[in-house]
């Protein structure tokens, strides 16, 4: 990930299996990883990223630093179990890469391949993720689950069918 | 589509019910579906009892209570359709010390039964002390942010230094 | 207070100066606290004490015990200032009380006195606060007035002037 | 009206500054009036810039970051209005370690400035131990809330207990 929100410079997270804590003080960026993830799972609505427009997510400048045109992120998924969906099953590790320029939009790519959002969400729900996957528990929202009309919550139960 | 969201609706009922048990210590809770004949215009409704009190409407749980309910509902559906990554940010902040216990037992459980990959925000030592591996987030430079490898030791440095 | 929520046994509270930290577990009765100050204080929204009707606030049973019919609870202020409004300025101290039965309502005193809702509110105005003062935060409203709308927030400075 | 809204506005936007740089340690922030030349029809908007952060919207501010600026602002409206009691429902939950701590030193000022009587409900040890007395509430018989007086010792007691 690059030039997404505070994330100015290039930066790697490796996810491991089990459990892993991620710590730091308020405001350091802790939240903003969790939205490159879901940013790059093809999130369409610039509110659920905390923002007013798509361009917020891309780094504004800070105390020392001048502000980007762009951001990207980039997930590796290691495929050596050949359980993607056949159409990119050629492959060890799939790369999905969304990038975004300030006022031209987002451009996402499958493996180095330029493809439509819905290529990329699709990608993801068969996987069963995806940007608005129930396993995916943004700050704060814990107790909306509750607070929901039980014709909203219903929409919860279809991503488990 | 109907037979499939019933039979969806079935599993994520059971896992519901045994995970709020699990996380209250005891109690009880099931899920119905409500407002229409026909499951796919249906809602969800959760009725939750935790132990030693009536049945009561959502909205009259603690904002603990409410917290142990939802997460229960989320692993539910979870179980009955692992994810390969799941990533919760501070659902333990309203959560007492017994109750951050009794969640990070459950996070244990659900890594031994799902191959998932588990990230946690957190800022309690609590849930960090539990955790496999900590990454840390810094702004050593004001506004930037960045990743550095953090031990538990470690951790305590950078809680105390938050 | 009594019957109010969970305190269905006589409870009084004493509040000193300073700093009081209350603390105690989860469903262990603590919010409620705030919300029979707040009701005593003529709050008129079912949905702010986290009920669907104002006759949620009446103590409903529990494992061991059976659910009351009525609620009641009173603020003891000490006047020995006299700083109070003059219709009530006559006492050492001034009792406020609410007291609901199911299905019939609210009845409101001051010192014994049976007096209209508008009469207490006003009264708690007088004295800068109020069921809706900005000194009474509610469990996870902090967030709210960041996300208001700048309209709604100027209710806000408005309690101020 | 206008005259006493708008006297009310300098007081409170003058406290305002001085509260957020105090609580970040740092920065800058202000209140506007907008959308109307009218102050009885404007809207109120807040402009936070954390230390060593560019001025942005409030909605990209962190948890912990939007709590402090509101507590900047209650607090705010508090000291040019004074109320004889005030109520926190943890509002600590969101905040780190180091962020509590400026958080109970602002308590302590406002103690001093004010005749206030505060009631803090939380679950953290570190403001716990920093309140001038304790008020427990027990559900010994389950579903009946019950008051114990609490000492600090106790309250690690019933941190343990919990
Ligand atoms: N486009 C952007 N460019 C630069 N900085 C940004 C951008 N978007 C957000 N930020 C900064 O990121 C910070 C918030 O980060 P984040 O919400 O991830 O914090 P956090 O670690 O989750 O904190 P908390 O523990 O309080 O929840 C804010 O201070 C904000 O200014
Ligand atoms: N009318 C009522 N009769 C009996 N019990 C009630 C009534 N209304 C609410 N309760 C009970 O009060 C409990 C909630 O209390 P409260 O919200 O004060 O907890 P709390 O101490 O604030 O907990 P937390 O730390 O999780 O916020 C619930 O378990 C609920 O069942
Ligand atoms: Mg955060
Ligand atoms: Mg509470």
């Amino acid at each position: 990930m690059s030039g997404f929100k505070s994330f100015v410079d290039p930066t790697e997270v490796h996810v491991e299996p089990g459990l892993t804590g991620i710590v730091g003080p308020n405001g350091c960026g802790k939240s903003n990883l969790l939205e490159a993830l879901r940013w790059a799972m093809g999130e369409n609505s610039a509110k659920s990223m905390r923002g007013t427009g798509m361009d917020d997510v891309i780094f504004a400048g800070s105390g020392g630093r001048s502000a980007r045109s762009m951001a990207e992120v980039t997930i590796f998924i290691d495929n050596k179990e050949r359980s993607a969906p056949s159409a990119y099953n050629e492959s060890d590790s799939i790369e999905i890469s969304r990038r975004i320029e300030r006022e031209a939009g987002s451009v996402y790519r499958i493996n180095g391949r330029e493809v439509r959002a819905r290529d990329v969400q699709l990608f993801f729900a068969d996987a069963s993720t995806g940007a608005h996957s129930p396993a995916l528990v943004r700050q704060g929202q814990i107790g909306q689950i509750i607070a929901a009309k039980p014709l909203q919550r219903r929409a919860i139960l279809e991503e488990a069918a | 589509g109907r037979e499939r969201l019933l039979a969806a609706f079935d599993t994520v009922n059971g896992h519901f019910k045994r995970l709020f048990t699990t996380l209250f210590g005891g109690g009880e809770a099931e899920l119905t579906l409500t407002e229409s004949e026909d499951p796919l215009e249906a809602g969800l409704e959760i009725l939750a009892k935790p132990p030693g009190k009536k049945l009561s409407t959502l909205s009259l749980l603690s904002g603990g209570e409410q917290t142990l309910t939802a997460l229960s509902l989320i692993f539910a559906i979870f179980l009955s359709n692992p994810s390969p990554i799941c990533v919760l940010d501070e659902v333990d902040a309203p959560l007492d010390d017994a109750n951050i216990e009794r969640f990070c037992n459950l996070m244990d459980e659900m890594t031994k039964l799902t191959e998932t990959r588990f990230l946690m925000i957190t800022h309690h030592a609590f849930t960090m002390a539990r955790m496999d591996r900590l990454l840390g987030v810094t702004m050593q430079e004001r506004g930037v942010s960045q990743l550095v490898s953090v031990d538990l030791a470690g951790a305590e440095r950078v809680l105390a230094a938050e």
